[in-house]
């Protein structure tokens, strides 16, 4: 089964298909196509790993990560830890398009995107919020620390290091939600 | 997390992912997704790829960019994905990941590495041989 041109989206994220699709058959470039589709999910917030209003962190703010690559020419343009931007794969084309560079990461990549017109928005929801508040009342499990007290696997934070570091084999964090 | 490849008719490729990432993750924690070669790799000449899962583990594999380079040896899409699964489930034998492969050629593939609750991989593809996105789904390895 082999037939050019094509789309292929992980997950069954129906409408970025459909939106990157419309975007070829109205001319753009596959670049544009990628770039809109995975914008619809941001918007849609698809299944909840997409966009804002999902996976508060441990202090409750969602942060977005995107890239959008060019396999033409090689060109990269990447954001991580991008905060109150809601467009996350559209402040990556402006990395690829408007700087030299490949990879912007927090804060800064935030004061760049709003630099580029991009619109400063809360990404706190109240599906979020609600997360982040049933996480604290359940003593913050699951988490991601390791060799700290008190012991993360049944207390909150904040966290000091432990003197003696334990090797352990990683914790199984599968949350079908909860993913890259 | 949203991966996405597209193909043009006349051979332009590009890549792309958006992501809120790990729910409860440390302030400052960056997955995969925007790790070029981890969370999508494009070669107009020989593919692309974009990966799905736990990006703490996959990010140190580069799947994507792993999945480009043996399509550009030949392999076909599916064995492509499958070995980029594989790299890292013989260091992560239970880790959440799934991958999407694509050549040049419009030939395409998944794979996904099973783990208890996860067994199924759903994906969506567009061509012009249908006229709506179509789900597909691949038995994980």
């Amino acid at each position: 089964h082999a037939s050019l041109p094509l789309v292929i989206n992980t997950w069954p994220f129906k409408n970025a298909t459909a939106a990157a699709w419309s975007v070829l058959q109205s001319g753009g470039s596959v670049l544009d196509a990628v770039e809109k589709g995975c914008a619809r999910c941001e918007i849609e917030q698809c299944d909840g790993s997409v966009g804002y209003g999902g996976s508060p962190d441990e202090s409750g703010e969602t942060t977005l990560d995107a890239m959008i690559m060019n396999g033409d020419t090689m060109d990269v343009g990447a954001v991580a830890d991008l905060r109150r931007i809601k467009n996350a794969i559209g402040v990556a084309r402006a990395v690829m398009e408007r700087t030299d560079h490949t990879l912007l990461v927090g804060e800064s990549a935030s004061v760049f995107a709003e630099n580029m017109g991009f619109i400063a928005e809360d990404l706190t929801t109240n599906r979020s919020l609600n997360t982040f508040s049933q996480w604290l009342k359940g003593n913050c499990q699951p988490n991601y620390r390791k060799n700290v007290f008190p012991d993360p696997s049944i207390s909150c934070g904040p966290y000091k290091p432990r003197v003696t570091l334990q090797r352990r084999k990683r914790v199984r964090h599968m949350y079908r939600h909860s993913h890259d | 997390t949203i991966g996405m490849i597209a193909f043009s008719q006349d051979g332009h490729v590009a890549a792309g992912t958006s992501t809120n990432g790990l729910m409860h993750k440390v302030p400052g924690r960056v997955g995969d997704s925007p790790i070029v070669g981890a969370g999508a790799y494009a070669d107009s000449s020989a593919g692309a790829a974009a990966a799905t899962g736990d990006g703490d583990v996959m990010m140190r594999f580069l799947p994507s960019y792993l999945a480009v380079e043996l399509m550009r040896a030949g392999a076909d899409p599916s064995a492509a994905c499958e070995t980029a699964i594989s790299r890292i489930k013989r260091h992560h034998s239970e880790f959440f990941g799934a991958i999407i492969c694509a050549n040049t050629t419009g030939h395409y593939g998944a794979a996904c590495n099973k783990s208890p609750g996860f067994s199924k991989f759903q994906y969506m593809v567009r061509d012009s041989k249908s006229d709506t996105p179509v789900l597909k789904s691949v038995d994980c390895i």
